[in-house]
């Protein structure tokens, strides 16, 4: 099971933008 | 293509839909540590994109209380007391719904506009940027 704050990093490493 | 300085002091948005702009920002943040505010509003940005029938989904929501509201964090800080009870009791009752921070994430934003967003564009490590 991954730990909260994998997840809230995975969540916020998403809406990231990316290459421009 | 626009430069930088063109694209990035269009608007707050305009600075965190690029990746370097975004980047530079969080540096800049950083150093002021005020980098929970923009974290928070990606956080925000990715849980309206998550399943709402995915249980992670309900960790996630659980986890961005705990790291930016429950306490007193400086986005805490920055939220109005009804908004931070709002998402209280939503995680409370387990009643998530993707707009939940909605209201959090607008309160986060108008105030880096009015200050962080700013004080970025006079700063040393945008001006040395562009």
């Amino acid at each position: 099971l991954e730990s909260e704050d994998d997840l809230l990093q995975k969540c916020i490493t998403s809406a990231m933008p990316k290459q421009n | 293509p626009d430069s930088p300085r063109t694209r990035w002091t269009k608007s707050l948005l305009s600075l965190l839909g690029d990746q370097d702009g975004a980047q530079l920002f969080r540096t800049f943040l950083e150093r002021d540590k005020h980098v929970d505010t923009l974290d928070f509003w990606f956080a925000c940005n990715g849980f309206r994109q998550m399943d709402i029938n995915n249980t992670k989904t309900l960790r996630v929501a659980k986890a961005i209380y705990k790291r930016y509201i429950e306490n007193s964090s400086v986005v805490a800080k920055q939220l109005k007391a009804a908004t931070k009870s709002y998402i209280r009791d939503v995680i409370r009752r387990q009643q998530i719904d993707s707009a939940m921070f909605d209201q959090a994430q607008t309160e986060i934003q108008s105030s880096m506009e009015d200050s962080a967003y700013q004080n970025f564009l006079t700063s040393d490590i945008y001006l040395e940027y562009i």
